[in-house]
């Protein structure tokens, strides 16, 4: 959006589909009435001005920092979850890829003993990167496994312990509670662990995002998130009201289907690529 | 509610319960706020307003008493409107050789599971002979999902190791006519609308085995994007069906209305959990009544 003629309405009414169709929600309606107001003001007088201001709003609300994931403590326990084909399981692999890149030991724990051939898909991925898998054959119970791939990391000398749970719907009670216990679980065999516990949210998906952030945090503590499926047309925009309303960190976009990607989430680079 | 905000619009005038112009446009600002928060696409969002205000300028709601209450009616009953499937049956069922059924969406939208679903339905309810076809071969284990999903309900899964999904997807409609199944099923990978080189294997499938029924499995949660995949996915494919999955979370579901709107195919199944008998016949009036909150 460029140009130095003054901003008419049919300019302004596009700035405000553009911020709605990014999935913001209810900031797309405050950044749209104050881009409305700016422009009346005469602070936001033409095409090139609209940008800078909107990433000013923006920037505002994500913040600059960049809030990287710190592996600390051994063997370092990251706790996956998250809604039912949200990425759990593909993004392990490229976290699995990307920590033993950085020169880390690490050993994936199979706890989505559910779904049908969920074991199987992340003993593929273990297999192509080379990289330890405890499991259990489907049925088993996924707390007794996520305790006994707990201690064997502390044996077997692992700098990073991953462990992939099944889908689950917040709305789902009884199996918010079991994620619940696998997190209990986990400090159980070490302490302090899951030293991470990391949302995955659908970079496709709409409003339903924040509630997931909340109802999540509330059963398991979440300290980090991951947005996937950011290589198609959808922007991740809930990721502003998220961010406005829990302040989680982002940690981590998905960017693909292959374990390469993935990219470490800045602030700046999103708010630029909603504009796109 | 929506009902309660558009009762709050109405309430705070003199008239007792009368719309004037103005407020009949803050009523109408409601609606379209309580649109876009569950995730109805912005501009499909805009078309409904516009519809459902010519419908209450014709219905000349602003005379009555009960206004507010008689533009949550217009509004209900435009979205159900929108949304009823047509009278038909949801797939039309071939005479003399099998049906085929094709699977397409994004990826995690719940197609596996999906096909699983639809081939329990057909033949404890439809009676029918359905066999499935594990034509994903590019997600890890894919195959081995609908495989294992084939055993748990005693339905053959069709698949042969290093073909392609178009060939795959020929090799199981001569097998199914070999083998007496009359419904071939065929699960597909999960795709991006703007993967040219995916869009273009969906369309080869498509050639090789000319579906009676295409569905686009679409996530009850998907946000704005709904319209650019449905509009990219009908551009390559007709598609004859949406199947809505995940309702049984606590999204609103706009993405169902978007998609109805921009593409004309109708819902005609809703997932409603992970199980096989998971899967009901889809309800407008369900539907329309979680969108509206
Ligand atoms: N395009 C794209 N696809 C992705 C991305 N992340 C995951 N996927 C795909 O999304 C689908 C679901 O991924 P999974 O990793 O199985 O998701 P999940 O959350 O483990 O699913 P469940 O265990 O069944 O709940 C697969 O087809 C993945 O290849 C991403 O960043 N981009
Ligand atoms: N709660 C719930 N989960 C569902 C529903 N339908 C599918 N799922 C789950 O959603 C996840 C993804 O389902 P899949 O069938 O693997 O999705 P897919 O579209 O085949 O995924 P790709 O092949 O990777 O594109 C799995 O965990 C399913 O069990 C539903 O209606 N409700
Ligand atoms: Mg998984
Ligand atoms: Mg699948």
């Amino acid at each position: 959006l460029v140009g130095r003629s003054m901003l008419d309405a049919s300019t302004l009414d596009e700035m405000e589909e553009l911020l709605y169709t990014a999935d913001l929600g209810p900031a797309a309606a405050s950044v749209a009435a104050d881009l409305r107001a700016a422009n009346k003001a005469g602070t936001v007088k033409t095409g090139e001005d609209v940008e800078p201001f909107l990433r000013e709003k923006l920037g505002e609300i994500m913040g600059t920092q960049v809030e990287p994931l710190r592996i600390a403590g051994k063997p370092f326990v990251l706790l996956v979850c998250g809604v039912n084909g949200s990425g759990k399981t593909t993004s392990i692999a490229k976290l699995a890829k990307h920590l033993k890149g950085e020169g880390h030991k690490v050993m994936l724990a199979a706890c989505d003993t559910f779904r049908a051939a969920a074991v199987e898909q992340l003993t593929v991925w273990a297999d192509r990167l080379d990289m330890p898998i405890v499991k259990r054959e489907t049925g088993a119970d996924p707390s007794g496994l996520a305790f006994d791939a707990a201690a064997r990391a502390r044996d077997e000398d692992i700098d990073v312990l991953i462990v992939d749970t099944a889908g689950r719907l917040h709305t789902q009670k009884n199996l918010m509670a079991e994620l619940e216990k696998i997190r209990r679980v986990l400090g159980k065999a070490i302490p302090g662990a899951p030293h991470e516990v990391l949302l995955i949210l659908d970079g496709t998906t709409g409003q339903n995002a924040i509630a997931q952030a909340k109802e999540f945090s509330a059963a398991v503590d979440v300290t980090g998130l991951m947005v996937t499926k950011l290589d198609g047309t959808a922007r991740g925009g809930a990721l502003v009201t998220i961010r406005q309303e829990l302040k989680l960190p982002v940690r981590f976009l998905g960017l693909g289907e292959s374990a390469d990607d993935i990219e470490r989430f800045e602030p700046a680079a999103f708010l630029e690529a909603l504009f796109q | 509610s929506l009902s309660q905000r558009l009762r709050k619009v109405v309430s705070g005038l003199a008239g007792r319960g009368k719309l004037s112009e103005s407020n009949m446009q803050d009523g109408l600002a409601e609606i379209r706020a309580a649109l876009l928060e569950a995730d109805v696409h912005f501009r499909v969002a805009k078309d409904l307003v516009e519809r459902v205000e010519q419908a209450a300028i014709g219905a000349k709601i602003l005379e009555s008493v009960s206004a507010g209450e008689q533009l949550v009616k217009i509004f209900h009953d435009e979205l159900v409107a929108l949304m009823q499937a047509p009278d038909d049956e949801p797939i039309a069922f071939a005479k003399g050789r099998p049906t085929v059924l094709l699977m397409a969406g994004l990826q995690g939208a719940g197609k596996t599971t999906t096909s699983a679903k639809l081939a329990v339905h057909l033949r404890n309810d439809k009676k029918r002979k359905p066999l499935l076809v594990a034509a994903d071969i590019q997600r890890p284990a894919a195959v081995d999902q609908l495989q294992q999903l084939g055993k748990q309900i005693d339905i053959p899964v069709f698949h042969v190791a290093g073909e392609a999904p178009e060939r795959l997807a020929s090799l199981a409609v001569a097998e199914a006519k070999r083998t007496g199944r009359d419904t071939v099923i065929i699960d597909t990978a999960g795709r991006l609308h703007i993967d040219e080189g995916l869009m273009a294997e969906l369309g080869r499938v498509k050639s090789a085995v000319n579906p009676d029924t295409t569905f686009l499995v679409c996530d009850a949660m998907t946000g704005q994007d709904a319209v650019r995949s449905a509009q990219a996915f009908v551009e390559t494919l007709p598609l004859d069906g949406v199947i809505l999955t995940k309702l049984d979370g606590d999204s609103r579901g706009g993405a169902a209305l978007s998609v109805r709107h921009v593409t004309g195919a109708p819902v005609r199944y809703a997932g409603w959990g992970e199980k096989v008998e998971d899967l009901q016949p889809f309800h407008a009036d369900r539907l329309v009544s979680r969108v509206l909150g």
